[in-house]
């Protein structure tokens, strides 16, 4: 059978499934080191602040790095290794939803493998697709990688405070995504800093409004 | 039959068939955006002036953008596009030798599309693999990935000037390198500014004398 099939219906039980404990899944994209670890570290205080509990899966092909973080915040997480592939799939978000304290959590971040490409073709049963970029990875990032920005609904482009250094035109890349996935909601982030969190927050809630 | 299989077949007739034109191919890994094009764009001029004659094949999933920044070096280059995949394999290589000057080389970039996790089990016929990793991606980077670099004889740590700006430890970044891979050679590079393009080319050179 078709692996792609096998996996769309998982992930459409695992949205029955998050949907029956009235959570928020949001699953977080990206290239390596592109911040989104940082995105949740930083993501987190505002969202309880709020009133919100949150809680998180931390997805890595090896290691225990990015959910020893997590923990920090003092959230339920869970950690997810893929040993070898290079994208979450439905399954393992499946088992990790088994560990998880459902009914103590109303927003859960799922932080994909750091990959551009493979996780495009696996949703995971979220209910709204984040992809960061960041601005060290070149300003041409956007432009070489359509697929995976038509199937997010933000992008946060990240690092702005180092555009400089690498000689990449910001102003660029929002031009590329507009051109390639003008529905994306583009947010232009400094995350060592906390800067653009308020307004990446501001359009997540706005979609969970919607969907909930 | 097993692809991997398929695929070193396939790479050990193209190292034959570079052997037989005296090419010592170098495969450029790396993740998205860390500096794989720069490395060959800054030591390309440096083996030009030492006698060498230069080509590429510039690997992507989508788009020109590097074909056209290696044409720009008066080389002789190869365009490949993966259209989804996220590694080049030694089918696309073999096609793209065809369309190359063959006699006209000696040493011959190949750089892959960004990713840290595929390529590594699809060897392309290269004599040495380089993979490229920048200090923007933080600095767990190497630890998470132990497979690639373990496939790799040369590690180029690259954008040194910004380690300060994301708070990393370029030395521990070498230390895990150890610990994980002690044969690989750690470079140190600021491709921006050229700094550390003189050792890889020594270490490249001196692996080109032990294996033609
Ligand atoms: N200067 C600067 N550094 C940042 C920013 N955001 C993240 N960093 C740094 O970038 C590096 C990577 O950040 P992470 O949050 O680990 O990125 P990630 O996408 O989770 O990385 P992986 O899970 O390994 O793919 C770290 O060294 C951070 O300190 C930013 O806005 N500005
Ligand atoms: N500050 C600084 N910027 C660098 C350095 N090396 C590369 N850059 C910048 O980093 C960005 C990416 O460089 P590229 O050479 O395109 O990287 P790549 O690995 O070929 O990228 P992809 O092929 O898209 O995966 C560009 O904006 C470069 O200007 C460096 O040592 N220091
Ligand atoms: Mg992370
Ligand atoms: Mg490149």
């Amino acid at each position: 059978t078709d692996i792609l099939e096998v996996n769309r219906r998982e992930a459409e039980e695992n949205r029955k499934h998050l949907e029956s404990h009235g959570i928020f899944a949001v699953d977080i994209l990206g290239a390596i080191g592109s911040g989104k670890t940082m995105l949740i570290e930083r993501s987190t205080p505002l969202l309880v602040s709020q009133g919100f509990r949150v809680g998180a899966i931390a997805g890595d092909v090896y290691g225990e790095d990015d959910f020893q973080r997590l923990k920090k915040l003092g959230i339920p997480v869970v950690n997810l290794n893929t040993g070898k592939e290079c994208h979450l799939d439905a399954h393992l978000v499946h088992h990790a939803l088994h560990e998880l304290p459902l009914d103590k959590i109303d927003i859960l971040f799922v932080e994909n493998v750091g990959n551009m490409i493979c996780p495009t073709d696996f949703p995971l049963g979220s209910h709204v697709r984040v992809v960061v970029v960041s601005v060290t990875e070149g300003d041409d990032v956007i432009r070489k990688h359509p697929m995976i920005f038509r199937e997010c609904q933000i992008c946060v482009i990240n690092k702005i405070d180092l555009a400089e250094a690498v000689e990449v035109n910001v102003e660029r890349m929002v031009e590329d995504l507009k051109i390639i996935s003008p529905e994306t909601i583009p947010v232009l982030t400094n995350l060592k800093e906390g800067e653009g969190v308020g307004k990446f927050i501001e359009n997540l809630l706005e979609i969970r409004e919607k969907v909930l």
